[in-house]
């Protein structure tokens, strides 16, 4: 089992779109896969057709309230399963901060789940900020997916997020921690903006940017609306087809 | 003087963009203007050229450890003021949660700085989440701009926000907050999505919804590279108009 957190503090940079449909894609190939919703805003569970059930988020097994496995919940796609969000998770953050181990709640409750788990990925889409609950993301991953958006401040942040990854990894909260790689979204090739920073970034992390960069396309901002993945709203549509490829390079990183 | 928090937990729906250039354009209305940067990423500072500083942010103030006048720093701009953001901001988050009165801090700051401020606008650029320094900022302001894009995810995410704005009134926080409006941004006229949002909140929240609608355009998201507002980068551009259009008709408003 492979638990990769998707995550940048910059907001609306394609994190959980990245989620839903690099999840759907790899379900689709074959691997099951588990997203888990560490965003109060709830919209990867949205994006998956949740309909939102109180209680049902990982806030009560972060406090030790409840054991994880209660929480996993169903999609209607196959190998495809859910642990959902919910505004709750918001007030968690204060909650938890009072635990001495508070940063590590995460890493404890999935790394004890791994040797039980039937999921080969899981995904942990994280909400866009600086806290608690993106600290416990990024100390329970083996590694981490950073959605980059092809724009300025994005591109500024990125040092913030590398630098944040490198704290959780010399604090010894991860020590093992490493960057699954850096993928471009909202991509529009008809932009100096898009260009200069797609070249930007491959010129100083080479290898670590995935070679797949997702298009700016209105279909994917559309299927959040209709609760699909873009895969089952726009099945040939560019959109799935980069998400399916993004997948497919995912899975060959393996090695 | 009037305070007016620039919010939406929703992450990449303008909040910054709008700040700056709001500012920017209330500025060359002749009207003294202070952005105030409450978001650990700084873009509202680094997109008015502000050189980093550590320790200028209004950190210390929350902490009673200086005077907010200190921070207070020109731009290059006549009429336009700033206090930067900086990265130590989301350390204060947890440093306050320890002060009991934790959620009021920027707010008693402000009102003991209104009686001597040189200001007639203060605005507040958020942060992408619903933790302490947004509420502060909402139970510091006056009243609460809410850009939204229009897309799905921030459609939905609208009655969260006016929740948590429901939330400080109630508790006693801050008891006269009221909403200055809602501003539709990256507006794409081509594509039924945004059409569907902007009918959509027109239906629902009626004159609360500013007239003025901020398109997308390129422009807007190449002037924070070059460390300016719009206005100063593209002066004849759509971008520049909406935003002096925006700042005439929030004058107006105040009757
Ligand atoms: N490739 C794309 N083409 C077009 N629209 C996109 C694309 N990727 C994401 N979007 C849209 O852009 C907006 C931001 O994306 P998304 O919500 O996935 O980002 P996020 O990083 O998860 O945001 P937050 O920081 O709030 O969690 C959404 O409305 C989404 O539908
Ligand atoms: N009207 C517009 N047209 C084109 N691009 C825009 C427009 N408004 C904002 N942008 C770009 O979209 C991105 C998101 O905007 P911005 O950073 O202002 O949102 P935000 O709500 O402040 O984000 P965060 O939640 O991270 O604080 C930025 O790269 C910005 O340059
Ligand atoms: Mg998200
Ligand atoms: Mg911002």
């Amino acid at each position: 089992m492979k638990i990769i957190a998707v995550a940048n503090q910059k907001g609306g940079v394609g994190k959980t779109t990245t989620s839903v449909n690099l999840a759907a894609a790899l379900a689709e190939l074959g691997h099951a896969t588990l997203v888990i919703d560490l965003d109060p805003q709830a919209n990867a569970s949205s994006s998956l057709g949740n309909v939102p059930t109180p209680g049902q988020s990982i806030y009560q097994p972060l406090l030790n309230h409840s054991r994880i496995d209660e929480k996993i919940t169903p999609t209607e796609y196959p190998n495809l399963s859910l642990i959902p969000g919910e505004l709750d998770l918001a007030g968690c953050e204060v909650e938890i901060a009072r635990n001495p181990n508070h940063l590590v709640r995460l890493r404890e409750i999935l790394h004890e789940y791994r040797s039980r788990a039937p999921f080969r990925f899981v995904l942990l889409d994280c909400p866009p900020s600086l806290g608690i609950l993106m600290t416990n993301a990024l100390a329970a991953a083996d590694t981490v997916l950073i959605p980059l958006q092809c724009e300025y401040f994005a591109l500024e942040g990125l040092t913030k997020i590398m630098g944040v990854i490198e704290q959780i990894r010399s604090a010894g909260h991860n020590p093992d921690v490493a960057i699954e790689g850096v993928v471009l979204t909202m991509y529009d090739s008809r932009t100096n903006l898009s260009q200069q920073v797609a070249q930007d970034v491959r010129t100083h992390l080479g290898n670590q940017v995935f070679k797949t960069i997702i298009p700016r396309t209105v279909r994917l901002s559309e299927a959040p609306s209709h609760g699909k993945p873009v895969l089952a709203y726009d099945n040939s549509g560019i959109g799935s087809q980069s998400y399916r490829q993004l997948a497919k390079e995912l899975v060959e990183r393996q090695g």
